[in-house]
């Protein structure tokens, strides 16, 4: 019974409306109208929104979200889905908002020759507000455990390197690019990895400086050249459904302060 | 035994009560994750003259009270909240990205009469 294009129940709007009744004059209720959009825009001002969210069924909820959340709220770790996960506290500890992206799939590949396949990722940040300041950004990715060939291939272990994307990417030869983050990753685990990619998008948002997107490159070691592509996800897997692309796919998360009130100190349990 | 009873004046004045806020009860459950409520209390009950040094009242308020005392056209102060703290919620927003944001402000920690 909500009116779904506002924050204010029906049930609400319609006791207004009983009220202007008694009230009996159209002047009042030209009044009570008014007095229903100021009231709607100080939640929407509270939340910080523009206007009331109306969430398609396909939105995805990353689970490194929920862990986050249950975190902050002081929930026993045991209930995390990532049990490794440990609280950001150096990156909470000046924001009150984490932000979360998926990146624009259909503009993945960089194009050109390269010894190295790097994969673009790009991702929409248009949805901060202006208000709102980015003080750091890390890019996660998730990389599963490889069947071992034999005991010298299980020992080998991959680099994964992030770069920033700083010009266009032209339609032939290297596209420029600086390193923001690199890691030596063994084969025989799975788990998230988490780079730190904030001298990138304080660029783009801070700095204003265009947004062309951030590339990831893995390459195994010793070099091996076929094989062990999939072992970080960093796209999707025909064979597997869409379920487990969403949860396991690239996700960018932004740590920001709109100025108002403290940052996202973590909750002790009572 | 017989229970012991408080005085039924007590029970009036100003104080915390319980307010469980469910999303679901306002239609928000659709766009906010978690939590699906919170607790939020509210403030509710009288400024009684004197007040008490519990009402954790101002001076402007113990004036007010006097005043109300000899002049009834001069209403008692009001019981409004003294002290909130934060919540964090986990919400999606209009452009149907995922969002943490820690709210001032929202759950009623101490009430007193102002």
């Amino acid at each position: 019974g909500t009116n779904h294009a506002s924050l204010i129940p029906e049930t609400g709007r319609k006791k207004v409306g009983e009220l202007q009744a008694h009230a009996g004059s159209g002047r009042r209720s030209g009044q009570s109208h008014e007095l229903l959009r100021g009231f709607e825009a100080s939640l929407l001002q509270m939340f910080g929104l523009r206007r009331r969210p109306q969430p398609s069924k396909a939105a995805v909820i990353p689970a490194y979200m929920l862990d986050l959340y249950r975190l902050q709220s002081g929930e026993e770790e045991e209930s995390l889905q990532d049990i490794s996960l440990r609280y950001p506290e150096r990156s909470t500890s000046r924001a009150n908002t984490v932000r979360s992206f998926h990146h624009e799939e259909h503009l993945e590949n960089l194009p050109g020759p390269s010894d190295t396949p790097r994969v673009r990722f790009l991702f929409n940040l248009s949805s901060v507000p202006e208000n709102e300041v980015i003080t750091s950004a890390e890019l996660r990715l998730y990389r599963e455990q490889l069947e071992a060939r034999s005991p010298a291939w299980e020992r080998g272990s991959h680099r994964i390197n992030i770069y920033e994307v700083m010009k266009p990417p032209p339609a032939r030869g290297q596209v420029i690019t600086r390193l923001l983050d690199t890691r030596l990753v063994h084969h025989n685990v799975s788990r998230w990895e988490s780079f730190d990619v904030s001298p990138a998008v304080l660029r783009w948002t801070q700095d204003r400086q265009p947004n062309h997107g951030l590339a990831v490159e893995v390459t195994p070691l010793p070099p091996a050249p076929a094989g062990p592509g999939n072992h970080v996800r960093i796209s999707r897997s025909l064979p597997q459904g869409d379920g487990d692309w969403a949860q396991l796919r690239p996700l960018l998360v932004t740590f920001s302060h709109d100025g108002r009130g403290h940052a996202l100190t973590r909750r002790a349990r009572r | 035994s017989a229970k012991h009873q408080r005085p039924r004046k007590n029970k009036k004045n100003c104080r915390r009560h319980a307010l469980y806020v469910d999303f679901s009860d306002v239609g928000w459950n659709d766009w906010i994750v978690a939590p699906p409520g919170y607790q939020a209390f509210y403030c509710h009950g009288d400024c009684p003259f004197p007040l008490a040094d519990h009402l954790n009242s101002t001076n402007h308020a113990i004036v007010q009270t006097l005043v109300n005392s000899v002049n009834a056209s001069i209403p008692k102060a009001c019981c409004v909240p003294t002290e909130l703290s934060a919540i964090s919620m986990l919400y999606l927003d209009e452009y149907d990205k995922v969002v943490l944001k820690n709210y001032q402000e929202m759950v009623v920690e101490g009430c007193g009469c102002r």
